[in-house]
């Protein structure tokens, strides 16, 4: 019963939600083959609008399992989620509601319970259907909400359905078997659509940890983590990609260190000495691994933390990073675009030190070496390779059986560099609130 | 309220009235074939618009279901409940289902068909107009391993255009 009038305010209503909302830049063939679309923002916000709460969970339950949901997604993209309460609702990105038949002016009527249980809009609004029985996650009845959110989202971020087993984006439910996540083509499919993960890191080491096995016997096992300014994630290489629900607050994580992160970390392992030193600034802590925190006095009774020039005379501050070489026992210090060589047993810079970089790790590919200012020295026991990373980019230092191997290579050259993101997957941040 | 009685509300009861009508001969198979694109790919971004139901009535199938009765069915396999002469798109479709469940590729709607098509699922559309055909979209399934897996489809070289809906 609408006039013309009425129907084409709303047409144009309709058009200046979705220009609002910045769609990505479509190519288009001759072949009618249409490119990725995609939100041209990494920002977006979220809603669970007031008039569409469930009747079956909680208000701050729903609220929750979304934020999880959306959090699932940017542990593996680009993007980043907030939930906003306080703007105008049509300026919100992602509205989500539940409604049971008819619903919120929608044109899709939904069933009652059973068959369909949600439908969703490529960078538009995700709604629900109240009559389905939906249940908190490891529930084990019902249909999870996480997974339907989860799955929703992928819609919203422009995912069809993908007809693979094992995929969040199958347009049947699968009853939740406990812990779903995001699997490795699921995270390239939204890759492909919003690019990988890419920022420069503060640091990345091998934490090595004793532990003593049911038979008595000590065993060394070791865990990779990335830190970048106050976060950090822990990376599993066997799966090639981070623990799940990472990042983590470093304060949670890493207690008695700076919360806002720090700038190296040096493990020296010989067989008079184990210690963990970490750096941040003019300072430096030496960690407790067996009570998992930072000691708060030295052995001397000094306190924590102490002055590098003190712990580590002739070596400038702040670095850029550092690592522990166990072939020479010396702590490489890099800054700028210099290399201090400390000798930890005469507990004093090495001869001819400072070097320039370029002279210590010589590029095999003239021109192509990150030079200066470093982000991160990183021995990795899992190549058994240093690996020095700057900005989005690493490059490793030929190791002994890259040399015997080549002869014509020289010591420590860096093979040419390649993206952090080819080497070490899905190391992606999440919205600040989130962390918390 | 939706009554219930345990704590967790894991046995709450949904009222008949309530619940959603299951697929059980051709007639809502074919609907569902439809709505879900099967058929004819969906244009499900113009759904959102409120007052936008691309959907036919269910009138039509009903005709194509009396049509088809009024064919004649000659033999029909236990859990079966296909006619012969089916429509080719309503074939074409349901074949097309079968294969991408995983189910045996019959072209009849037969019991594991109607299974699947009654589980609980997603409302947008498997086929959409002007579909990305894309590595997310794109599925082979390797025939020997049993595993999926995605290609990518190459794109000719385009020309950009900002495109507003």
């Amino acid at each position: 019963n609408r006039t013309s009038d009425e129907a084409e305010t709303e047409k144009q209503r309709h058009l200046q939600t979705l220009m609002r909302k910045s769609i990505g830049r479509r190519k288009r063939s001759t072949g009618a083959l249409w490119g990725p679309a995609a939100f041209a923002k990494s920002v977006l916000t979220w809603r669970l609008i007031g008039e569409g709460y469930s009747s079956q969970l909680s208000v701050d339950e729903q609220r929750y399992i979304f934020r999880l949901a959306f959090r699932m997604w940017s542990e593996v993209s680009p993007l980043q989620f907030v939930e906003d309460l306080r703007s105008p609702p049509d300026v919100i990105d992602i509205r989500l509601g539940f409604g049971t038949g008819r619903h919120f002016g929608c044109s899709q009527r939904f069933d009652g319970a059973g068959r369909e249980f949600a439908h969703a809009w490529f960078l538009g609004d995700i709604h629900f259907d109240d009559d389905e029985h939906f249940t908190a996650p490891n529930t084990g009845s019902g249909i999870s909400l996480l997974k339907v959110a989860v799955h929703e989202i992928g819609h919203v971020l422009g995912l069809p359905h993908i007809y693979r087993s094992g995929s969040i984006m199958q347009p049947s439910y699968r009853p939740q078997d406990d812990g779903f996540e995001l699997d490795w083509l699921d995270r390239k499919a939204i890759q492909n659509l919003y690019g990988g993960c890419r920022g420069r890191f503060s640091t990345v080491f091998d934490w090595i940890r004793k532990e003593r096995t049911a038979y008595g016997e000590v065993v060394v096992r070791f865990n990779t983590y990335f830190m970048r300014d106050g976060q950090y994630w822990l990376y599993e290489n066997r799966s090639n990609r981070t623990r799940f629900g990472d990042p983590v607050s470093v304060q949670v994580g890493w207690h008695g260190l700076p919360s806002s992160g720090v700038d190296a970390y040096v493990h020296v392992w010989s067989r008079e000495t184990d210690a963990v030193y970490f750096f941040k600034g003019a300072r430096y802590w030496r960690y407790d691994s067996e009570n998992d925190q930072a000691f708060t006095e030295d052995s001397d009774g000094r306190r924590y933390p102490r002055l590098i020039s003190e712990g580590f005379p002739g070596v400038p501050s702040p670095i850029d990073t550092a690592y522990y070489d166990r072939r020479d026992a010396h702590v490489y210090f890099f800054r700028g675009s210099m290399v201090y060589m400390f000798d930890v047993k005469a507990n004093k810079l090495a001869p001819k030190s400072p070097r320039k970089m370029t002279e210590l790790f010589p590029a095999l590919t003239p021109g192509d070496h990150p030079t200066s200012n470093l982000d991160a020295a990183y021995f990795s026991y899992t190549h058994n390779a240093l690996f020095l990373l700057k900005g989005a980019s690493y490059w490793r230092v030929a190791g002994r059986r890259a040399r015997k191997t080549s002869r014509s290579l020289p010591y420590n050259s860096l093979l040419p560099s390649r993206e952090v993101q080819q080497q070490w997957f899905d190391i992606c941040d999440v919205h600040a609130g989130a962390l918390k | 309220e939706k009554p219930f009685h345990s704590r967790d509300r894991s046995d709450l009861e949904m009222s008949s009235s309530h619940l959603a009508e299951l697929i059980t001969d051709t007639g809502s198979a074919q609907h569902f074939l439809f709505k879900y694109g099967f058929m004819k790919p969906v244009n499900w971004e113009s759904t959102q618009s409120p007052d936008v139901d691309t959907l036919p009535d269910d009138d039509i199938f009903s005709e194509d279901t009396v049509s088809l009765v009024q064919e004649g069915t000659t033999s029909s396999r236990s859990g079966d409940t296909n006619h012969p002469r089916e429509s080719p798109d309503f074939v074409r479709a349901l074949l097309e289902f079968q294969r991408v469940s995983g189910l045996p590729v019959t072209g009849v709607f037969d019991d594991a068909t109607k299974v699947a098509m009654n589980k609980p699922r997603c409302g947008v559309p498997d086929k959409e107009e002007d579909q990305i055909e894309t590595s997310t979209a794109a599925v082979d399934r390797n025939e020997s391993s049993g595993l999926f897996n995605t290609t990518a489809t190459p794109q000719s070289n385009d020309t950009d255009v900002d495109v507003v809906q």
